[in-house]
């Protein structure tokens, strides 16, 4: 028997689902960060962070179509972090590594946090 | 997966959905 392994599909996948959102197409929910608003796919955050799981598999909270993160959260960070989700490419400025780190944690996403304090270290003189 | 030939292929795996139509 044989089988086919297609090496990039994961990543084509993804590619597809930015482009959906980016089109605004089978987005289903708005994040808002104090005054922004980011349109996004539930499936795309809850399989990317600790926190839209706990939120999208609660009964009670999965048909929610906008959610405010604490207003602590930087925009600029979560910006930077749902772009990561989308494309698997993750921007660290040294000017905005912090709030990234914040944000990461405050989303559980564990790996990058993980990510994040390797990079403060290895800039560290 | 076990004991099958498994032959990787390099290529675009799906359509590509335009930024734009």
């Amino acid at each position: 028997d044989s089988c086919i392994q297609f090496t990039r599909h994961a990543s084509d996948v993804l590619l597809n689902l930015n482009r959906l959102r980016s089109r605004d197409i089978l987005t289903d929910v708005t994040i808002l960060v104090n005054r922004q608003q980011f349109r996004a796919h539930k499936t795309v955050l809850m399989a990317c962070s600790g926190l839209f799981y706990t939120i999208f598999t609660d009964s009670h909270k999965c048909n929610l179509n906008a959610i405010s993160l604490d207003p602590k959260v930087d925009p600029e960070g979560f910006a930077i972090l749902l772009e990561f989700m989308y494309t698997s490419r993750l921007t660290l400025k040294e000017s905005l590594i912090m709030s990234i780190m914040n944000t990461a944690i405050y989303l559980q996403m564990d790996h990058v946090v993980d990510t994040c304090h390797r990079f403060i270290k290895s800039s560290d003189p | 997966y076990e004991g099958v030939n498994t032959i990787k292929e390099r290529g675009r795996s799906i359509h590509e959905i335009p930024r734009q139509d």
